[in-house]
């Protein structure tokens, strides 16, 4: 029988949810689970099945992932994806993209539709671009709560004359 | 980071894993999530996606390390994910999770922080979620 599992994330806890985030948390785990998983009960692909519950995820600020995404250092959103099909051992990645909404969607144009694995960078938004992927302002990204968090991690680096302490304690991603 | 792995009708297993990066990161450091293996490995036998210290899961190469064990060790696959997820990552000082599923319908979700984010659904069509390490998994059995 067809299976579909899904993650949002580690490092969670409990007493830093408020009751409406866990809510629409739970509600948005569940869409990309229906979602995913109405693809395999039409007889499609565990590569549709994926794509289409990780992009849900992508369209919902609550996650660190397309539309929720962290800021880095320099205040701009980066964001990595890959995807691989385990039939045919055929794989498809991208990093350090600034534009492409749902980067799920060209990892998985990297693996159908080039020669290659891994792209990067603005090469990557050139081949999302050559593909029909769609590509959005870097604005679209900007969310005020991973904002404040970036604020609140440059203002702690700033406290801290040990930058590797600071480093140990956000490794998450 | 999100991530997703799939068993379809014919038999076929995919993973998949997207990530905004870490908060505040410097000088173009990547992540697991774009290194295949580290945190996404598809066979015909097991897929995985994780999520936490990317570093530590590019180290063990940890999707393909639990899969290797599940297709050529012929581990179960919650003891396979377990050891690499909740003994090895940690012994070298990293932390995570991931969700792991095989050619039989198995799946588990190891983790070792306080909570992570996640859900499953099988042959009953109804999804479950869970976010925190109190809430039962109910994942040694395969799914109905």
């Amino acid at each position: 029988s067809p299976v579909l599992v899904i993650h949002g994330g580690a490092g969670v806890i409990k007493r830093e949810m408020s009751p409406a985030k866990e809510k629409a948390v739970r509600a948005a785990l569940t869409r990309a689970l229906q979602n995913g998983y109405a693809q395999l009960k039409a007889g499609k692909t565990a590569v549709d099945a994926v794509t289409t519950a990780i992009t849900v995820l992508e369209d919902d600020a609550n996650f660190n992932a397309g539309k929720g995404s962290v800021f880095t250092h320099d205040g701009k959103n980066e964001l990595d994806a890959a995807i691989m099909d385990g039939s045919t051992l055929a794989a498809g990645s991208v990093a350090g993209v600034h534009r492409v909404k749902n980067p799920i969607l060209l990892a998985r144009a990297v693996m159908e539709k080039s020669q290659h694995v891994m792209l990067v960078g603005d090469g990557a938004e050139e081949f999302a671009r050559s593909v029909g992927i769609e590509l959005v302002d870097p604005s679209y990204f900007h969310t005020e709560e991973r904002w404040q968090q970036l604020q609140k991690a440059l203002k702690e680096d700033a406290e801290h004359s040990r930058h590797s302490d600071v480093e140990t304690a956000k490794h998450f991603g | 980071t999100v991530g997703a792995v799939a068993l379809d009708a014919q038999g076929h297993l995919a993973a998949g894993t997207s990530t905004g990066g870490m908060n505040d990161k410097r000088w173009g450091r990547v992540g697991d999530s774009p290194i295949i293996g580290a945190g996404t490995y598809a066979n015909d036998g097991c897929a995985v996606s994780g999520t936490g210290w990317g570093e530590y899961y590019i180290r063990t190469v940890a999707a393909h390390e639990i899969c290797m064990r599940v297709t050529q060790m012929r581990v179960p696959l919650q003891r396979a994910a377990a050891e690499v997820i909740n003994q090895e990552i940690p012994s070298m000082g990293g932390n995570g999770g991931a969700i792991a599923v095989d050619d039989e319908g198995h799946i588990t979700m190891p983790f070792n922080t306080d909570g992570m984010y996640r859900g499953w659904i099988g042959a009953d069509g109804v999804p479950h979620v869970a976010l925190y390490g109190d809430e039962n998994d109910g994942t040694a059995e395969p799914l109905p």
